[in-house]
Order: C-alpha cells, then sequence, then structure tokens
C-alpha cells in the first residue's frame, strides 16, 4: 500500500 | 494598465483547460515580463506553475504590477465564446474589479467583448524553485499521454523507474498488470518523435493515476512533455509554450 504524499511534505511555504 | 494580445485566442483558451479541472481559482500575477500563476489542487499534491512571457503576445503593456483573481470555470465559459483563430486581448485597469476579454475576428469586422468579474484569493505559496533533478526524460505528450490513461486503466497509481538507457512505465491492480518501456530515440526527419533520457541516479517513483489524468489535459499545449525525476522527491511535468512553461509538481505515493 503506498501513501500519497502532499506537496507541504517537500516544499517550504513561500 | 494591462494590456495583452495574443495571436490566437487558441493558446489562452488551451493554458486554461489544461488548469481548470485542477485548481477553480487562481491570481495571475501580471509584471512587465509577463503573466505568472502558482497555484495548488485542494487536495495538495499537484500543483500548477504558468508562465507566459512578454515575448508570447503580440502586443503586451503591464505598467504596474497586478494581481488578478480568476475563477477558471467562468473565464473558460468567456474564452470559449471567442473563435480559436481570433485575437485574443485581456485588459484591466490598475485596481480593476473585472477583467476584459475582447475578440477580433481576423476576417469578418467582427469585435466581442466580455468582462470577468474578479475574485479575492488567498493563495498560500511554496517555494519550488531549488529542485534537484535526478533523471530528465522528454517524449512525445501524445505519447506520454496514451501511457497514462492505459495504465489507469489497471490501478490508481503508475509507478516510473529509469535506468540509464530506458524509462519504465507500470500499473498492476485487480484485474491484471500492464508496462510500457521506452528507449532514447533520435528521430532527424520528424524531431518532435525523439526521446531523450539523462541519468544521473536510477528512479523509482509512483505517481498517482488521478492527478496524471489532469496533468495531461495540456497534452495540446506542446508536442513534448518533459518529465524531471528526482528519487523521495515531486516529479516535474513541464510542457513548454512558445515563449514561457506550463508546469505541475506532483507529490509522489510511498510505501507506509
Amino acid at each position: 500500500f503506498k501513501k500519497q504524499k502532499t506537496l507541504s511534505d517537500f516544499f517550504p511555504a513561500k | 494598465m494591462l494590456e495583452g494580445k495574443f495571436e490566437e485566442a487558441s493558446l489562452l483558451k488551451k493554458i486554461v483547460e489544461a488548469m481548470k479541472d485542477c485548481v477553480s481559482s487562481c491570481n495571475f500575477n501580471c509584471t512587465e515580463n509577463g503573466i505568472s500563476v502558482q497555484a495548488v489542487d485542494n487536495s495538495r499534491v499537484l500543483l500548477i506553475s504558468l508562465l507566459i512571457e512578454k515575448d508570447t503576445f503580440e502586443e503586451y503593456r503591464c505598467d504596474r504590477n497586478i494581481t488578478l483573481g480568476i475563477g477558471l470555470g467562468s473565464f473558460s465559459k468567456i474564452i470559449g465564446n471567442g473563435a480559436n483563430s481570433d485575437y485574443l486581448t485581456i485588459q484591466a485597469e490598475d485596481d480593476a474589479d473585472t477583467l476584459g476579454i475582447i475578440f477580433e475576428d481576423k476576417v469578418k469586422d467582427k469585435i466581442s467583448e466580455y468582462n470577468l468579474k474578479l475574485l479575492d484569493i488567498d493563495a498560500d505559496l511554496l517555494e519550488v524553485d531549488a529542485m534537484e533533478t535526478d533523471a530528465t526524460i522528454t517524449l512525445p505528450s501524445a505519447d506520454f499521454a496514451k501511457i497514462c490513461k492505459d495504465m489507469k486503466t489497471l490501478s490508481e497509481s503508475l509507478q516510473i523507474t529509469v535506468t540509464k538507457d530506458s524509462a519504465k512505465f507500470q500499473s498492476a491492480g485487480e484485474i491484471g498488470s500492464g508496462s510500457v518501456v521506452i528507449k532514447p530515440k533520435t528521430d532527424i526527419d520528424h524531431p518532435e518523435e525523439s526521446i531523450t533520457i539523462s541519468l544521473d541516479k536510477p528512479i523509482d517513483l509512483s505517481f498517482g493515476s488521478k492527478y496524471l489524468s489532469d496533468i495531461i489535459k495540456a497534452t495540446s499545449l506542446s508536442q513534448k512533455v518533459t518529465i524531471k525525476l528526482t528519487e523521495d522527491s515531486p516529479g516535474v511535468f513541464e510542457y513548454k509554450l512558445p515563449s514561457g512553461y506550463l508546469r505541475f509538481y506532483l507529490a509522489p505515493k510511498f510505501d507506509e
């Protein structure tokens, strides 16, 4: 089973 | 004041069609260099980054930076009223609450004008520019669209593995499994059919098929798509515009 990551897991807020 | 004239309405139509099912509304940031957008879908998995450089336009002026909050469904309805070959001009005063959209028929002496109500959109932006890339694949955008559609019939995930001389797209689900392998190819007579793969590190990533379905709506914008992949990082899917790009950043799926 693979879990969907979100972009906030990778990119900091600007 | 902003005024941007597209040689053909079809370009803006394609851009909005490629974005509207992913994000319902977003800010168009207009500067003297052109127009840019960054928007994230509701689930915060897919990010759109659009750059329409000044040179894309037949005529362009933007005296002062303006942010236009645009509902893409409404925008799509209005720009759908023009013919693909019409000139399309977008126009906004500095403190405007509407965007003027003007179509000019190139053959008939006909001008159509519309106004779109602008929205006040609170957008939180992500810092995506400093990404590294382990592998880059460039292939015909129609081929990539077909791979995504075909694999989606099998599973809600698409696994992409890249090695030195090939890229493999595979899916496995309840009814069975499937894979497509592509290899680098130079087609001198039809350069748009060429495939390139460059690799610093092998890649094994999985992405949600439903988000890939949104991404391939940009297929008509460019004959090629460039996919930039880094292990344990979002994938970048780039469709080049005549001057600028439409990029999608898609967060991967990980094993728990």
